[in-house]
């Protein structure tokens, strides 16, 4: 069965109810729904299955607003990683270096630039070890600039193919957080002056409408090229990243799956729309 | 904020004498549209916003001189309502240890919020309190709890990361006995609501330490998926509570009222930053402002 068995006021409702459960926002909603009507009255979408096929595609395409893949040619490519506390940026850095180093034969540098949260060092020397890749870490509350700078230069020292700079959780109304955040990308630029080449940003996908407010913050301080939705594995459809796409234009790059080393996936953005309407 | 919104949208109905169906449909759009925005669930809205228009066809509203300002009346009226009153803390058993148990999702406070729920005891009842480490997954987990347990003063039992939760647990409590504790809060694990084999633990870990209190912790970022996480937790696990964490954010909260609407258990404290003496109990009418906006 789709959506649309009928064409009626309810159909609407339920399309409506369904994007807003999804946390897609009713802005967002308002506007795919708005769009979906005007192609349902121009007459060229026959019943229930040809609308719930234009949905999609719809949903698909407004959730692929720019490059998707994460550019790897930079030698080395400098990453880093930011987002809200407990969004899982210490976790997928330990799954991308696994996939980079694993999987793609790169060698891989961590940077432990959480310098303050209780055994955030720990925690990605654990990552690190499971990865099969090194780490440059800073003595407990030095300053995190200070620790990107030296991942940096002793990546690129070793040869390394990949620098990957971890970061505090921190939240987009700390001012003073935000500004160390822009501190930590102009050191590492002093250090290679493209880097880094790419800056994550990490949406939990039970993320409601806070999330785009997150997403326009850490990109109003830095550049964020893409966003990591963590925690699809749960129930929550990570809806709020279509709104991030719609209104920021910051794709979603790739996706965490579960807690192993194994749990990354490049973001596919049909399977993503498709997932949104099950 | 909504009550300005409300107040702008039905500000000529004065003019025109009487408060017509459209301008009701009008104003429980706007309610409807604040408490989405605000991350409150898609159903406790409707039911919500059915509640609110039953009360404004009265005719304390229709007649009103300033329908408006009833409106707003109403809706905070119902909104405090559904929150509740005033949180009563926490629950102490006859027979010591209370015994403490962290719950929730990956990544939601909750190894933060033990730290912070020992340090307020000590401050606020004087009470000896030990910690245990049963997240035996996340690596470095048990680390972490030691670093904010010895922050806070309080002891932590631990067995490394080779033992069964539940094991740990068991134990903890015998060492919490032993040593006279008032207080034993159990840290565990982030887990899904729908991952069986974690859930299955925790219903053991509770089974072992018969806690007086099962803490959620929910992130006041969450969305409309609030509702499925309590639930779940709810059947699975029964929990007594909720800790509200990240409320020093600007996120609305709307997950609160969610919560409370559907599980009706109530909000016992707001983790309102990430350093140990930012905890408080929760104050609902506070939420239900922060919600309307
Ligand atoms: N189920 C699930 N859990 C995840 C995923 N990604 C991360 N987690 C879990 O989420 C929790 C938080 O992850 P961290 O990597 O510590 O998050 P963080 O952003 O580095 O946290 P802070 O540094 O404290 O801000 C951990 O328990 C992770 O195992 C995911 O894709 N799925
Ligand atoms: N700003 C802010 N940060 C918080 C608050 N509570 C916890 N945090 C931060 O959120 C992140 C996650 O906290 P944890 O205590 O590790 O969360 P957890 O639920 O134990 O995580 P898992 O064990 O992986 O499931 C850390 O960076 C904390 O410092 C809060 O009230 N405000
Ligand atoms: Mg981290
Ligand atoms: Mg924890």
């Amino acid at each position: 069965a789709t959506l649309f068995e009928t064409l009626d006021e309810e159909t609407w409702e339920r399309l409506e109810e369904a994007l807003i459960m999804a946390d897609v926002g009713a802005r967002t909603t308002a506007k795919v729904v708005a769009q979906l009507e005007m192609d349902a009255e121009s007459g060229d979408l026959e019943g229930g299955e040809a609308l719930t096929r234009r949905l999609t595609e719809l949903l698909a395409d407004l959730a692929r607003p720019g490059e998707g893949h994460i550019d790897l040619r930079p030698e080395p490519t400098v990453i880093m990683v930011a987002g809200v506390n407990g969004t899982g940026k210490t976790t997928t850095i330990g799954k991308l270096a696994w996939h980079l180093h694993r999987e793609l034969g790169r060698t891989v540098v961590l940077g432990a630039a959480d310098t303050y949260r209780a055994a955030a060092v720990e925690q990605l020397t654990e990552w690190a070890a499971r990865a099969g890749c090194e780490i440059v870490t800073g003595p407990p509350g030095s300053d995190p600039g200070s620790v990107a700078f030296e991942a940096v230069r002793q990546g690129r020292e070793r040869g390394a193919d990949v620098i990957i700079v971890d970061t505090a959780g921190r939240l987009h109304t700390q001012d003073d957080l935000m500004a160390e955040l822009a501190k930590v990308r102009r050191v590492i630029a002093k250090q290679l002056p493209d880097a880094p080449h790419e800056t994550l940003l990490t949406v939990d996908a039970t993320t409601g409408q806070n999330g785009l407010r997150q997403a326009q913050l850490f990109s109003e301080t830095v550049p964020v090229d893409g966003i990591v939705l963590t925690k699809l594995d749960g129930t929550a459809k990570g809806g709020i990243a279509l709104a991030i796409a719609g209104e920021l234009g910051i794709p979603v790059k790739l996706i965490g799956i579960g807690e192993a080393l194994e749990d990354l996936r490049p973001f596919d953005a049909d399977d993503f729309a498709s997932a949104l309407l099950a | 904020s909504l009550s300005e919104k409300l107040q702008a949208t039905l500000a000529d109905v004065r003019a025109h004498g009487t408060l017509t169906e459209d301008d009701i449909a009008k104003a429980m759009r706007e309610i409807r549209l604040a408490l989405l925005e605000a991350d409150v669930n898609f159903k406790v809205v409707k039911s919500f916003t059915a509640t609110v228009k039953e009360r404004c066809l009265g005719a304390d509203v229709v007649g009103a001189l300033n329908p408006g300002q009833q409106v707003v009346k109403i809706v905070n009226e119902e909104l405090a309502a559904l929150m509740g009153g005033a949180s009563m803390g926490l629950t102490f058993s006859p027979r010591p240890p209370t015994v403490v148990l962290m719950a929730g999702l990956q990544g939601s406070g909750k190894t933060t919020a033990t730290a912070k729920l020992a340090r307020w005891l000590k401050a606020e009842h004087g009470s000896s309190v030990a910690l245990a480490a049963c997240d035996v997954y996340r690596p470095a987990a048990v680390d972490q709890l030691r670093t904010v347990g010895a922050q806070v003063g309080a002891d932590v039992y631990e067995q490394g990361t080779d033992r069964d939760p539940v094991d740990i647990a068991r134990w903890a409590l015998d060492q919490a006995k032993m040593a006279g504790k008032d207080v034993l809060i159990v840290d565990t694990s982030g887990r899904l609501h729908v991952d069986e084999k974690l859930m299955a633990e925790l219903v053991d870990i509770r089974r072992a330490v018969k806690p007086t209190n099962v803490l959620l912790v929910v992130d006041a970022m969450t969305g409309q998926d609030a509702v499925n996480v309590a639930e779940q937790f709810s059947q699975a696990v029964d929990f007594d509570g909720v800790i509200m964490s990240k409320l020093d954010g600007d996120a609305r909260g709307g997950a609160a009222l969610s919560v409370k609407a559907v599980t009706g258990k109530p909000i016992l404290f707001a983790s309102v930053g990430e350093k140990l003496d930012q905890f408080e109990r929760f104050h609902p009418d506070r939420m239900a402002q922060r919600i309307l906006g």
